[in-house]
């Protein structure tokens, strides 16, 4: 099972913009 | 064209819209002890944009749970500070009741983004951090 911090980690990641 | 580091004075979303610029951001709150508030504000970005197909249900249940634990339910901790009361507790119940909805922690996110404007940000632009950069 994913880790709350994996869990947290892939969220944060995933709103941030990508590289331009 | 204008270099990203002007660009990123010019408002704290075009920070934020920059991974550089975020990098940099995130180095000077870890330094003044609040890199949590960027944190949060990322996690709440991710929260609201998980998509709601079957089977994501218990994935957000669990990460909204892990949002909470992490930086609400400390009252001590720098962003449970800087979020209203009334707020906290709007995110509590929606939690017990398993009421949970894509917006549920959009409050608590402008709270925290409010203070980024109004202190975190504006310091930011007249650190050495930032200055040393540009």
């Amino acid at each position: 099972i994913d880790s709350e911090d994996d869990l947290l980690q892939e969220c944060i990641s995933s709103a941030m913009p990508k590289k331009k | 064209p204008t270099p990203p580091y002007l660009k990123w004075a010019e408002s704290l979303h075009s920070l934020l819209d920059d991974q550089d610029g975020i990098h940099l951001f995130r180095k000077f709150l870890k330094q003044e002890d609040c890199a949590d508030m960027l944190d949060f504000w990322f996690a709440c970005s991710g929260f609201r944009k998980l998509e709601a197909n079957e089977g994501n249900e218990e994935k957000k249940v669990k990460l909204a749970k892990a949002i909470y634990k992490k930086f609400i339910l400390d009252n001590n901790g720098i962003v449970s500070r800087q979020i209203k009361p009334a707020t906290k507790c709007f995110i509590k119940d929606s939690l017990m009741r398993l009421h949970i909805d894509p917006a549920m922690f959009d409050q608590a996110q402008a709270e925290i983004q409010t203070m980024m404007e109004e202190n975190t940000y504006p310091l930011f632009l007249k650190s050495d951090t930032y200055l040393e950069y540009a």
